[in-house]
């Protein structure tokens, strides 16, 4: 596939004839430099921009020329996404964040189900604040635990642990490799974290819009 | 110097008794868990924010006190800002972005000096694009420009290096270093990134809101 932004003076090629696999079950960590097209990876392959050409496969269904309802229903039901900017909405709290794509989805949140999983990514006495009262790295935790209410087959994370110390990064990164190994997750996650990329079990690298290099982890 | 935030149930203590000093030309790193209060340490010292007790001494004054005229002219001549979700102006593009502080300050921008410090962070052919037009790391670059513009005495940055791949990462911190060496900048940066921590003179570690450990770096 290929994405190219702009025209012109401000033409860029983001993803340049790029072709790669998330396997299910599986976690892949991708890594590059600053502007290589890595966020843009995740966003196409989560159905959020479409390719200028080629095609997206998604449970072997093309979604580049899925309709915008079908396109919902994928983004609400199968995959879940933690932006690199985290997104939350300024006017909720962290608990009604958390809730919103279950009732996106049509389904009645449980506070139950929701203060479990601000629990989990150690924010169970922050319920009742809004982002602005909250830290990076707490704002970064409510995403996360935001992206993983709906329990989707994919995750799709883009620099998951940025705003986190060593602590809380290693908090989030063994929640995820226990939802891969006991769960069947699929994991895709954006990362700069030499850490961060060793709990993956393979590991792509992209450069100016192109893959360079992968490397599969001895024990996966 | 204590922060407290909010009341009753939502209270708060960002900051507990809290006595630092960023020496003058020398360069402070803050590490810290998530929530521990390093971005309320600074927001504080660059006069964004009051102190709930206690005082912030600025050349020897107490700028708590300060009117808010005069904390704006701090801010638009002596602090320069990196803040930790980047700031930029949506509508502007990343040329006009860098000039803002200029012009707040009442001086005229140069073309020529804006594009300078936008090349030094390694965006010289990014200079008519918009925030969203930018990648995460490319928008945290245009921010540490802007805040080094009006060439400030301090520099007040909230992880500079957190949306950066390692090899961009370390372009900025050189640059950083070399302004403490060769022209007396003074640096307080909160950062999670033990490798960004070493470039710095000291180190102060903060958790829940108080100062806990430091630690001076053998050459400095
Ligand atoms: N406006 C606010 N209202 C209420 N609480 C706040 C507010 N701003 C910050 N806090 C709280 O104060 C504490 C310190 O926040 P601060 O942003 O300084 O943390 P931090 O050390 O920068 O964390 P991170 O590494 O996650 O960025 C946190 O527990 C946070 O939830
Ligand atoms: N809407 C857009 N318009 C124009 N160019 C864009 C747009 N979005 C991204 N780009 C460009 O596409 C390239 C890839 O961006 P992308 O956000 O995927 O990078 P990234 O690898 O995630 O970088 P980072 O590590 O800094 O987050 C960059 O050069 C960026 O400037
Ligand atoms: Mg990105
Ligand atoms: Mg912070």
């Amino acid at each position: 596939m290929t994405r190219v932004y702009g025209s012109g003076g401000t033409r860029v090629v983001a993803l340049d004839d790029v072709t790669v696999a998330f396997p299910s079950g599986s976690w892949t960590a991708v890594m590059g430099p600053s502007g290589s097209g890595k966020s843009t990876l995740l966003h196409i392959a989560g159905g959020l921009e479409k390719v200028t050409s080629g095609q997206v496969l998604v449970d072997g269904q093309d979604i580049n020329d899925a309709s915008e309802a079908e396109l919902t229903g994928l983004r609400r039901t199968k995959v879940g996404f933690v932006f690199q900017n985290f997104n939350l909405l300024g006017s909720l709290t962290a608990e009604q964040n958390v809730a919103m794509p279950l009732k996106l989805a049509g389904r009645r949140p449980s506070r139950l189900e929701v203060q479990a999983v601000l629990t989990q990514v150690g924010l169970g006495d922050r319920l009742s604040h809004k982002p602005r009262e909250l830290s990076g790295g707490q704002q970064q935790r409510v995403a996360i635990a935001r992206a993983l209410v709906t329990k989707p087959t994919v995750l799709l994370a883009d620099e998951p642990t940025g705003a986190l110390d060593s602590n809380a990064a290693r908090t989030v990164l063994g929640m995820l490799r226990s939802m891969v190994n006991d769960g069947g997750q699929t994991i895709a996650m954006v990362t700069h974290d030499p850490m961060a990329a060793a709990s993956a079990d393979q590991v792509l690298f992209l450069s100016d819009g192109r893959v360079v290099d992968d490397m599969v982890r001895p024990s996966a």
